[in-house]
């Protein structure tokens, strides 16, 4: 994976906000990154770029081998079905589909060009992250922490090669928080690349290095969180 | 505040789930307290009921003197707009209204019943929580984090004397973190009550106990948090 010189600005009336200031970074297929920074400092922009959600104003985006900025929204959308799971801050399930439906469902887009419907597979990963007793409920029948889980086994349905992930523990206790970063190492281990934001230093540290943002920037240094 | 004896329970088809078994609390006025538990343990239930946004499906909910889970909606909303000041654990901001109005929207209800609407006074709470270079921005053009202060803002527009927050915390890295638990206890020298759930260990144990609940129940023990 590779942002060369990536900008993101927001144009409102006379003013312009920056979220991203010709940010550049390199990643390894299979590593495992951690980005961290203050609110309000880029990190959700900078995923949405990688996972192929939201398009720079300037620069390139690089992901296995392709540029994907320059892609049309189909050949996105199709690129992400296969090579990206994605939990975003906050969640985006579909508030009319159950449980199971929510993590049936990126194996239904997919059989559209040729992979398979798994419900073994979706019951296997729904239990992985402690919610087979809620696979009939619809998300506004969760706790926020559940939603959460749900959200992450769903970015699992099509065991993606990149694991892209927005503060997945930010509503989790530190027991459920265990078992999520657990998980996450275990994807890593299997081969996985994995990019997470995180302000919880358990899981920055568990990352083979770290990416430093401030205010639309990367900041040197890459070491393990201290404070 | 005298929670006595009560149940919230889900009805599904032929199961009912127990979001919370029998619980009894009492909360002194302007003391503070941190509701802590595993995901799905009944935190969120507990705090809508004291706050007067849901119903128990049995028991009674007393604050400040006075009953309210038996008051119709009209008197419970004019008893909430001049009571509570409540941080939900998804924000539930106005998708149309800005930073600033979403903030003096509290203050608006009020003046229904005779409060006053006070600009100056919405821009220093912002000021506060450090978004007074935000004001005029619609809730989907602020990150996460960012969000979450919005919320809390808002839950102080109308300066309540009982203050309920949800992982008011949970969207944000340390530094700014610790801003928002400074706020929660200067809001509580200054003689609020404050009750609010976190799993953030620093948070928790700033305020004078800890409510621990498991599976829809309080949990005996109110120490500090230790893991
Ligand atoms: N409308 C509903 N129908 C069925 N079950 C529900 C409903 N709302 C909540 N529940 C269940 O009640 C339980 C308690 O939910 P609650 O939101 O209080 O948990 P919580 O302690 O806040 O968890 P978290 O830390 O994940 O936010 C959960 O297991 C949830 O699935
Ligand atoms: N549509 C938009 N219009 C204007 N500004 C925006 C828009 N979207 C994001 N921003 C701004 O860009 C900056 C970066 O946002 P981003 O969501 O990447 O931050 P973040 O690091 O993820 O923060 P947090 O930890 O609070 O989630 C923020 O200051 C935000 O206000
Ligand atoms: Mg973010
Ligand atoms: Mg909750």
């Amino acid at each position: 994976m590779d942002i060369v010189a990536t900008t993101k600005t927001y144009v409102m009336g006379e003013r312009t906000f920056y979220a991203l200031r010709e940010v550049s970074l390199q990643v390894e297929h299979g590593e495992f990154v951690a980005v961290v920074g203050p609110s309000g400092s880029g990190k959700s922009t900078l995923l949405n770029l990688i996972a192929g959600i939201d398009r720079p104003t300037s620069g390139e985006v690089w992901v296995g081998g392709r540029r994907i900025d320059t892609l049309s929204e189909n050949a996105l959308a199709r690129w992400r079905g296969s090579q990206v799971g994605v939990v975003f801050q906050f969640f985006q399930l579909l508030p009319t589909l159950t449980v199971l439906e929510n993590v049936l469902l990126p194996m239904q887009l997919r059989s559209l060009w040729g992979g398979s419907v798994d419900r073994g597979r979706a019951g296997a990963v729904l239990e992985r992250v402690g919610m087979s007793s809620h696979l009939h409920k619809l998300p506004s029948e969760l706790s926020g922490g559940e939603r959460q889980r749900v959200a992450l086994a769903r970015a699992l349905a099509n065991d993606p090669p990149i694991l892209i992930a927005d503060e997945p523990t930010g509503n989790l206790d530190t027991a459920t928080g265990g078992d999520v970063i657990r998980l996450f190492r275990e994807q890593h281990e299997a081969g996985k690349t994995v990019i997470l934001v995180t302000h919880e230093r358990r899981l920055a540290n568990v990352a083979s290095r770290r990416v430093r943002m401030l205010d639309g920037r990367i900041q040197a240094g890459d070491g393990p969180l201290t404070e």
